[in-house]
């Protein structure tokens, strides 16, 4: 695992974050329930919670879709190559590339070479959202690359370890006992 | 384009290649230093991008110099791979991956396994 330079996290006074869409999406629910799952990922092991918020101007965290130059400098290239980005605490912002092929479901009947798993993206982008880097751990969920057809949304031991130098371990659970850590799911494809 | 499985999308709306933004780098696979090789310059906006090459350039040659053979080697340190310095097949699969877009070296000093350093560093501290 690895931090942004400075270790930026959230204050202790800041554990109960909020998140927003951005309403130019008009994102169903659906979507949207997979970002709640992709949150449940980091809270179930840390002292974080994460609530839905309908003020997309006061929430913590901003989270929209966007296609090629969308004014932070760091434009989408299309189909594949760069999927998300996301900034380091406190700035709270999640891009996604909208010109991807997202899956919502079932990423296993993929076969398909570009249909990218919604929900393991951002469980990796809402880790920058709360301060850690890239980690060269392939299984870890910060790992930065992932092929289309993969599905990796439980966070791996290296994860964990990570956020838990940032945050401490979630108080309602024991940090040695606790959600088993994750694997990678592939389609048969692969 | 959201869909709840990969029966549901249209025929049209799937692209049946992976050309995806970096399709062209797999022209540069066995290049190694020492040779100009048309392309090269874009592999080197990617390095630059994602941490690997610290000084931005806008006219980057296409000459395999040493600078880009120590980004590749630092690459491939990052993603487990063998550190030959050349863009051997491993490395190029592994560069036309779907990624995130957050660099893995930022500032030039934070690499993708540093974490435990700075915790071992901050733990110490603490003590």
């Amino acid at each position: 695992y690895s931090f942004f330079p400075g270790m930026p996290r959230w204050s202790s006074r800041r554990r109960d974050l909020t998140y927003a869409f951005d309403p130019r999406n008009q994102l169903s629910d659906d979507v949207k329930r997979v970002f709640g799952n992709a949150f449940t990922r980091w809270s179930e092991w840390t002292p974080l919670t994460f609530t839905e918020s309908s003020n997309y101007d006061t929430a913590d965290l901003k989270i929209g879709f966007y296609g090629g130059n969308h004014g932070d400098g760091e434009d989408f290239d299309g189909v594949l190559g760069t999927l998300a980005h996301a900034f380091a605490p406190p700035r709270g912002l999640l891009h996604l590339d909208s010109d991807e092929t997202w899956i919502i479901d079932d990423v296993f009947a993929s076969g398909s070479p570009s249909a990218m798993d919604l929900e393991s993206v951002a469980v990796h982008e809402i880790g920058h959202l709360l301060g850690l880097g890239h980690s060269s751990i392939e299984e870890a969920v910060m790992f930065p690359t992932i092929s289309s057809g993969v599905r990796k949304v439980e966070l791996a031991r290296d994860d964990v370890e990570g956020i838990q130098v940032l945050y401490g371990s979630n108080p309602d659970s024991n940090s040695t006992v606790g959600p088993t850590f994750g694997g990678r799911e592939t389609s048969g494809a692969h | 384009h959201f869909f709840p499985n990969v029966s549901s999308i249209p025929p049209s709306l799937l692209p049946n290649t992976t050309a995806g933004a970096w399709d062209s780098f797999h022209k540069l696979s066995g290049c190694h230093s020492g040779q100009t090789v048309p392309g090269i310059s874009k592999l080197k906006t990617y390095l630059h991008y994602f941490g690997y090459i610290g000084n931005a350039s806008k006219n980057y040659t296409d000459d395999f110099d040493d600078g880009l053979e120590s980004a590749v080697k630092n690459y491939q340190l990052n993603f487990n791979l063998n550190t030959t310095g050349e863009l051997d097949e491993p490395t190029v699969n592994q560069i036309l991956k779907p990624r995130c877009g957050v660099a893995d070296i930022i500032n030039g000093s934070s690499t993708m396994n540093s974490g435990k350093a700075a915790s071992m560093v901050g733990h110490t501290v603490a003590h």
